[in-house]
């Protein structure tokens, strides 16, 4: 059959595959999860951008048949597109927690998620406990973390702090965490930043019926209205269970409450296309929320059984 | 072709489907 070259980026690889021209994106998307050796599939998409836009893969739609540059390789970045409630609990595989953390990581060092100085130093010195494992002043002698990029540049500028100081810092951090594996260490890290305000929130701006800008928050739990100078603190927040159905018509955006007393809350965003976004987000955020609040299906239960082991 | 203008999603009618 006839194929074409797709480039897959994950957080810490490349890879090439040849894709058939009438694959659908569930078929590239499992051939990627079956190479990874990652089954807690649900959290991942591949991820696309158009016209500085933000897409996902359509899991039932051919691939050729999205708005893809068609220069190849066609290129993807798999990515979690969803964010577990609690990583300890929902994450069971290591690659899953592995991702998450890189994921992660690097939203929290490139600022897209804010973090406080103190979180941040106890942050790295996870980081460096999963990389480099047990602190040896032997071997990680004064210098060792000067190449590595640990902390977000705000929290550098903040303080009159030389490098040397800040490996201080972390480093006595790290000493604290002897005995723990990489993976422990990467779920301590997610187990904090999971904390945070901005963690896994999908942030969009967006305008009220009287032309204010605003932002639209998504996530694990529900909407939230944020003022664009916080995206720390909602102003508003429409949990899962107290919404009755979400919309859109061209720009327009409804959220229904459940309770008829509160007011239906309705906006403009950018484009169509950020409003088709917005639902698939609703869509599989919500479905996740059911999902936790049923037993666990048969397949993580084997999964959880194999991690115990 | 078309593309879709609107699209709904009721929050509550999957959680009613939701088998026990």
């Amino acid at each position: 059959p006839k194929t074409f070259t797709v480039r897959i980026v994950t957080m810490d690889a490349e890879m090439e595959f040849n894709c058939e021209m009438k694959w659908k994106g569930k078929d590239l998307f499992d051939l990627v999860c079956r190479t990874l050796g990652l089954r807690e599939t649900w959290f991942f998409g591949l991820q696309y951008t158009i016209k500085d836009t933000v897409a996902w893969l359509k899991m039932d739609k051919k691939v050729l048949d999205h708005d893809v540059s068609k220069e190849e390789p066609v290129t993807f970045h798999f990515l979690a597109k969803f964010y577990p409630e609690n990583a300890e609990e929902e994450l069971v595989q290591e690659i899953t927690q592995h991702l998450f953390f890189l994921q992660v990581k690097k939203q929290i060092l490139d600022e897209k998620v804010y973090c406080p100085p103190e979180a941040s130093v106890l942050l790295a010195s996870y980081a460096v406990q999963a990389k480099y494992g047990d602190y040896d002043p032997s071997v990680h002698k004064r210098g060792f973390l000067a190449q590595e990029e640990l902390l977000p540049k705000r929290v550098i500028n903040l303080y009159q702090m030389t490098p040397e100081m800040w490996e201080e810092r972390i480093t006595a951090w790290y000493a604290e965490h002897r005995g723990r594996a990489r993976d422990e260490a990467e779920m301590e890290y997610l187990k904090i930043a999971q904390d945070l305000e901005m963690y896994g929130v999908n942030y969009f701006t967006i305008r009220n019926k009287k032309g204010t800008e605003l932002l639209l928050g998504v996530d694990a739990l529900g909407l939230h209205i944020y003022d664009p100078e916080n995206r720390l603190t909602p102003k508003i927040s429409f949990p899962w269970n107290e919404i009755r159905n979400i919309s859109y018509s061209d720009k327009e955006f409804t959220i229904k409450p459940l309770d008829k007393k509160i007011d239906v809350f309705k906006f403009n965003s950018s484009k169509l296309r950020v409003n088709k976004l917005i639902l698939q987000l609703c869509i599989g955020n919500h479905d996740l929320f059911m999902r936790r609040r049923k037993a666990d299906s048969l397949e993580v239960q084997q999964m959880k059984a194999q991690a115990r082991e | 072709w078309h593309r879709r203008r609107t699209g709904t999603y009721g929050v509550l009618a999957a959680w009613r489907r939701l088998p026990r």
